[in-house]
């Protein structure tokens, strides 16, 4: 309708993994300012660069379907870390908000 | 607030 959209919409990007790195820096989690986990550094020649899709300053709601909600910095880097090294999966699905839209 | 220690915690991958 092209209405403004008062709440924050989350977006699913689905990142190939196509690179040897993922290419991303993340910063916060629970007990902190940023409870949920903020994207601060995108690389070129990672994999999230080449999708094209993840923005520095998006909040990571899910990484394949795994809440991050309540977890230190240390939990959530573990599932993204273990996210992109597993073989089982040739992508990584992250649930992402712009906040303060 | 927070610790102080939390707030600059990032982590590269």
């Amino acid at each position: 309708t092209g209405s403004p959209v008062p709440a924050p919409t989350a977006t699913l990007v689905r990142v190939m993994k196509n690179a040897n790195t993922l290419g991303i820096a993340i910063e916060g989690g629970a007990n902190t300012h940023q409870p949920l986990p903020r994207i601060v550094t995108i690389q070129k020649g990672g994999s999230a660069h080449n999708c094209g899709q993840l923005k520095v300053g998006q909040v990571i709601l899910e990484v394949n379907g795994i809440f991050l909600r309540g977890r230190e910095h240390k939990d959530a880097a573990r599932i993204i870390a273990e996210a992109f090294k597993t073989k089982e999966k040739d992508h990584i699905d992250f649930l992402v908000v712009e906040p303060g839209l | 607030s927070p610790p102080k220690e939390y707030e600059d915690e990032v982590t590269f991958f």
